[in-house]
């Protein structure tokens, strides 16, 4: 149950860290 | 209090101080309890929520304030439920979290305005076999539609605030918008038309200020830009 937690904490995270979007470079 | 009391609270028609009050109480008890307790409060309790929203976003009360107060509060409520895989299926499953989001983009509150607009950027860069990020355009499209302004004006609107914390919102989902575009002309077509509409005057405002959520945001936006120009 615990997994299944965080999840919109994690994208906002990566959002304002800019990883959601370095992620997507080629 | 158990979800199910919360459900039968949300159905009691409490308004004002009451129901502001009931509000903050459920975002504690969504925030710090199991994922099994948001299972039970369930579909029932988000569609409580989200009628609520509508209804207190369509009110001309007498005391507005208390309203924005509890529309806030509605939002923080959805951002806790969406904090989990059950959470985010159910919201992504009904059709007005998406539009109900994009209504509480308003710039007169600032501090709501920068909640939605975070949400609405981590739905859009969700892997999902739909694409997110073109529901959540969709729906800015719809609600600027019927108040007859451009799209964007109130990311515009959000980016020429005083508040800097509003301003880096705006961009991240202007960030999200753009990168999702799978098509070079998409991401060019939306970067043109933000930039037409008065980015450009405010980025160069924006430069001026030393803080580092704008910066990373700026730097993802210029980034992005130059990329897609190589490929052009």
């Amino acid at each position: 149950e615990n997994d299944e937690t965080g999840v919109m904490d994690s994208l906002l995270e990566a959002l304002q860290s800019g990883a959601a979007f370095r992620d997507r470079r080629k | 209090k158990s979800a199910m009391m919360y459900i039968q609270e949300l159905k009691s028609d409490y308004r004002d101080t009451q129901l502001l009050s009931c509000l903050e109480s459920l975002r504690v008890s969504l925030n710090n309890n199991p994922v099994s307790w948001v299972q039970n409060f369930g579909d029932e309790g988000l569609a409580l929520l989200l009628n609520l929203l509508r209804r207190l976003q369509e009110e001309k009360d007498e005391y507005p304030m208390m309203g924005v107060k509890c529309q806030h509060e509605i939002i923080r409520c959805l951002k806790a439920f969406m904090n989990n895989k059950y959470g985010l299926k159910s919201m992504l499953e009904s059709d007005e979290g998406i539009p109900l989001l994009v209504r509480a983009i308003n710039p007169r509150v600032p501090h709501m305005m920068v909640d939605a607009v975070k949400l609405l950027s981590a739905i859009s860069i969700l892997e999902h076999p739909e694409n997110l990020h073109e529901r959540v355009l969709e729906a800015i499209t719809e609600e600027a539609e019927k108040r007859d302004i451009e799209r964007f004006q109130p990311l515009l609107a959000g980016m020429n605030n005083h508040n800097i914390a509003l301003k880096g919102g705006c961009m991240q989902l202007i960030n999200a918008l753009i990168s999702r575009g799978e098509e070079l002309d998409f991401r060019i077509h939306i970067r043109s038309e933000l930039l037409r509409l008065g980015l450009r005057e405010q980025l160069t405002e924006v430069r001026k200020i030393e803080n580092e959520e704008l910066r990373v945001q700026l730097t993802v936006f210029d980034e992005q830009a130059e990329d897609d120009s190589e490929d052009l």
